[in-house]
């Protein structure tokens, strides 16, 4: 009865932190790297 | 042994405007800051392409050892991102420097204080935002040989 | 009262002004743009006053929705385009507002610059509120989402003047979030709890801040998100919408529960009190919840000796204060008398009526927080009772006392909802190794071996059994009580009739006390 909670897309088992990584109460899979914000001089925003 | 409590109005009228709100849920790139390159929405690949990071791929280390090809590449096509970061500094290592007004990589130690058609070739690149806007129409040559 | 003629156009005027600036080179020195844009707010006089300026904000952000309301439905371009766009001009009108909130007064000025952000923010609330009240099914969360979240973010960056005020960028934000509950704006719960859990939101409130200061605010918009939920929950019969939320819900306790548990483990009675009794495994998951710094003896480990662990005479932290739910005070005065003296015996009967609500709706009729404090109150007066006489909790101890007098009478005497709800608040208990979770297994187990009648017996294991069953995360204390009850012969388990009811009870049974043993 209930979900299968480890079938949410979290990876319950990391020994890390993951909410840096999650990528919201709708998405099945934690965010990719690349789409973590980095904060680096603004200046590198050149698009 | 509760049994079901019935809805009262209120909630019939919450759930109604759940519903239409159902019908436009937020996308996970409206919560982040607008990427050109890196859409949030990951085309379908092959399951054999590489899915996920390299071991340890966050490291100086790791991107010391990368092309400078590469190095640019990630520069200039993921920005805001940790990869932009450690890119740069990688290139830095390298002795390239970031010219911020031009937003241009250089490799000389010292900052060139002009740049145009008299510049020296060397262990430099020279990088004309409008050539390149133009180099499919003249052919552009990017100055590139001390690079390899 | 209306704008003054002309402040529409003044502020279209400044806003395409501001957009060209921003849009020419993003990195170019915004420092000194803005101070040359700042005089050109004060030549059109938008700096004039503070109405002036309120009005300029509450047009400004008028336009963002206007904009979104006309090009979302554009069909001509792919969403991702329409997007794109719609946040470059939205991103601008943020920066605008983070760039005024940060140069507001000097650099210390902390009250200027937070009474602006709260006037913005208030402002957004606003317009927002009254737009959901008019279009209805046709509202649009979008551009709400947007300027909150990237206000947050741009807000959140790494910066020494934004850092020295980001406690109240948070409580600030926190209060604007509890404006918008979905209960109030359901209409924009999707985008809400998308804002709530975001990561850095998640990370500034209950990672960040020192102190803990982030965790009531963080604890009342759960609570909110709980009340939102509760009357669907409730039904069990979940519509893909509902069903939706609920999962993002399960999602947002899951990082919870891994990376803040301790979070969790401090606020799990103001959660449960709001959450659906009949919403187990959602409870199952917060009481699952236990100190990242302990650790937890196997519950399957045969002959473990729980009265030995260190950890049973540590009573939990518990916030926020659950005695204020005991209402009203003359029967608190009441409730402590009869602790302390073990009479009147007419006040046992006095209890009963006080929980029970003059409302009749089937499943209503019990006043469920006042039930579940009174359990908890009872349940922590009888621990420091019994270690006032230098014993500790055992089913020997907790016997005999005016604390069991009310929790033997309630559940003799509570009919079966009511029973149903004063089980459920003793197993809302049971959870790690501390003094309440022991104290609890004890009395439960205690009143099953107590019980006049095999119906409380068949109602406590239902209790238990009902939180076994569905999938994991299941609270280490509910395992232990049950392992317990299965395998200590005193309770004669397996000689009661309604384990055999049926051949398939029995097999349940049987494949539960397996996996136990």
């Amino acid at each position: 009865l209930g979900q299968d909670l480890t079938a949410l897309g979290l990876n319950l088992n990391s020994p890390e932190n993951i909410y840096p990584t999650f990528a919201g109460p709708w998405a099945d899979a934690p965010c990719r790297p690349q789409d973590v914000e980095f904060h680096g001089p603004p200046e590198y925003i050149i698009n | 042994p509760l049994g079901p409590v019935p809805l009262s109005k209120d909630h019939q009228f919450q759930f109604t405007m759940l519903e239409s709100a159902f019908l436009h849920l937020p996308h996970p790139s409206d919560s982040e800051r607008i990427k050109l390159y890196l859409p949030r929405n990951p085309c379908s690949t092959p399951h054999y392409y590489n899915q996920g990071p390299l071991p340890h791929s966050d490291s100086l280390e790791f991107f010391q050892r990368l092309s400078t090809e590469t190095l640019f590449f990630i520069f200039y096509y993921m920005e805001g991102s940790k990869a932009q970061y450690l890119a740069a500094k990688a290139l830095k290592k390298q002795s390239w420097r970031f010219h911020t007004k031009y937003m241009m990589w250089f490799q000389r130690h010292e900052e060139p204080k002009l740049i145009n058609e008299e510049y020296e070739q060397g262990t430099y690149i020279y990088f004309d935002y409008e050539k390149w806007g133009q180099r499919k129409k003249e052919g552009f040559t990017f100055e590139y040989k001390y690079l390899e | 009262f209306d704008d003054p003629p002309g402040l529409l156009e003044k502020t279209e005027y400044l806003l395409k002004e501001w957009l060209t600036i921003y849009s020419a080179a993003p990195n170019r020195d915004p420092g000194k743009t803005f101070s040359v844009y700042i005089h050109q707010m004060n030549v059109q006089g938008i700096l004039k006053s503070d109405d002036i300026i309120t009005r300029f904000f509450r047009l400004s952000t008028q336009m963002m929705v206007e904009l979104c309301y006309r090009q979302i439905p554009d069909q001509s371009q792919s969403p991702s385009t329409v997007r794109a766009k719609l946040f470059h001009t939205i991103d601008a009108y943020v920066k605008l507002i983070v760039l005024l909130v940060k140069h507001s007064g000097d650099a210390t000025a902390i009250t200027t610059k937070t009474n602006l952000l709260n006037k913005v923010l208030g402002i957004v609330v606003g317009v927002l509120l009254q737009d959901h009240d008019v279009q209805v099914t046709d509202f649009h969360q979008l551009p709400y989402h947007r300027i909150l979240i990237t206000l947050f973010l741009d807000l959140n960056a790494p910066d020494p003047v934004l850092e020295s005020i980001n406690y109240p960028i948070l409580a600030a934000f926190c209060h604007t979030f509890h404006l918008l509950r979905p209960r109030k704006v359901p209409g924009f719960a999707y985008a809400w709890l998308e804002l709530i859990s975001h990561r850095i939101f998640i990370g500034r409130l209950l990672g960040l801040t020192p102190q803990q200061k982030g965790w009531n605010f963080y604890a009342q918009l759960l609570i909110d998100l709980f009340k939102y939920l509760a009357p669907f929950l409730r039904n069990a019969e979940l519509a893909k919408p509902v069903h939706l939320l609920y999962k993002g819900t399960l999602r947002v306790l899951l990082i919870l529960l891994h990376d803040f548990p301790e979070f969790l483990c401090e606020f799990h009675y103001g959660f449960c009190d709001v959450i659906p009794p009949n919403c187990i495994q959602m409870r199952n998951l917060i009481l699952s919840a236990f100190p990242r710094n302990m650790r937890l003896p196997d519950p399957f480990t045969p002959n473990l000796k729980v009265d030995v662990l260190q950890e049973i005479s540590l009573a939990p932290k518990i916030s926020p204060d659950f005695q204020c739910y005991i209402q009203p005070p003359s029967f608190k005065k009441d409730l402590d008398l009869y602790l302390k003296t073990r009479a009147p015996v007419t006040f046992l009967s006095e209890i009963r009526t006080t929980m029970q609500q003059s409302c009749c709706e089937p499943g209503m009729r019990y006043n469920l927080s006042l039930l579940n404090a009174i359990v908890l109150y009872v349940g922590t007066q009888a621990i420091q009772h019994i270690r006032s006489k230098g014993l500790v909790p055992n089913t020997s101890t907790i016997a005999h006392s005016a604390h069991m007098d009310i929790f033997q009478n309630l559940s003799v005497d509570l009919d079966t909802e009511g029973r149903y709800l004063f089980l459920n608040a003793i197993a809302n208990q049971l959870r790690f190794p501390n003094s309440h979770t022991h104290y609890f297994s004890c009395t439960l187990l205690y009143l099953f071996a107590e019980a006049n009648s095999e119906a409380i017996q068949e109602q406590i294991t239902r209790v238990l059994l009902e939180r076994l069953i569905v999938n994991r995360p299941h609270p280490w204390g509910l395992l232990i009580t049950f392992i317990e009850l299965i395998k200590n012969p005193a309770y004669k388990f397996w000689n009661h009739e309604f384990v055999h009811c049926a051949p398939e009870i029995e097999k349940l049974f049987e494949s539960v006390a397996r996996s136990c043993m």
